[in-house]
């Protein structure tokens, strides 16, 4: 509802932006 | 009745608060499962964390808006911190989903990652209440017009919460993935504050990605990084 363009692809996630996999 | 700017906030507000009646003050019996999962448990440092950051925020509130605006602060940050709680459960049933693991004690116990979240809750219930509205142009450039609608404003939050825009950056995303029922301005909101970090808050000295740009590049072509000035 909203156009906000997501940029992160399905394998990424918080865990990964935080160095923590 | 026709829709005025007052109305508007105030069914954004009823909103927000409506969303978050079933959050509790406390982490769900979920969440705190995934806490007790974890080989270090964090309930009490996320605990311990919450009541500093609560005190800090309602007083900086308070000078803020007026010292009779403490009380205010320490209600917006209860709505915070149910926000808080809300997305990070909902960001770690999607980890879990993702990873097939329930132990997500690295990240429960990284502080920044919980700073940050905490940030973008309360910077999207400041935005809800108006406080945060880019009344100045897109920049809070201090001074002139109505204090309570400038002071507050991004990035007011990331000095009060002492956390680098780089890594509130990071959380926005995953944080808009992860609760689908914010509104479309608010949303827009968040992506306004991302372009401000990506354009201009990041790039200032002290920021961490000089460091990690340094780092990328060693090892690899030496090639010089730029400094914030240029």
């Amino acid at each position: 509802s909203h156009d906000y363009h997501f940029g992160l692809e399905d394998h990424e996630g918080i865990s990964e932006l935080f160095d923590c996999d | 009745p026709p829709q005025t700017p007052v109305r508007a906030a105030m069914t954004s507000i009823q909103q927000l608060r409506g969303d978050l009646t079933s959050s509790g003050d406390q982490p769900s019996t979920n969440l705190a499962t995934y806490f007790k999962n974890c080989t270090v448990d964090p309930t009490q440092d996320v605990l311990k964390r919450l009541e500093t950051l609560g005190q800090t925020f309602s007083q900086r509130f308070g000078q803020a808006v007026g010292p009779r605006c403490v009380v205010l602060g320490w209600q917006r940050f209860k709505l915070g911190v149910r926000l808080y709680y809300k997305v990070m459960e909902a960001m770690l049933k999607s980890e879990e989903k993702r990873l097939s693991v329930q132990n997500f004690s690295k990240l429960l116990n990284d502080v920044t990652f919980h700073t940050s979240l905490l940030a973008c809750s309360l910077e999207v219930v400041m935005a809800t209440y108006g406080e945060s509205s880019f009344k100045t142009g897109g920049y809070n450039h201090g001074g002139g017009g109505d204090p309570v609608e400038t002071d507050v404003c991004f990035p007011w939050i990331l000095d009060v919460v002492s956390l680098t825009a780089f890594d509130f950056y990071k959380v926005i995303e995953s944080f808009i993935k992860a609760e689908p029922t914010l509104s479309k301005d608010i949303v827009k909101h968040l992506e306004t504050c991302e372009n401000l970090i990506m354009e201009r808050i990041a790039w200032r000295t002290g920021s961490p990605l000089f460091e990690l740009l340094k780092q990328e590049h060693e090892g690899g072509a030496a090639e010089q990084v730029e400094t914030p000035a240029s």
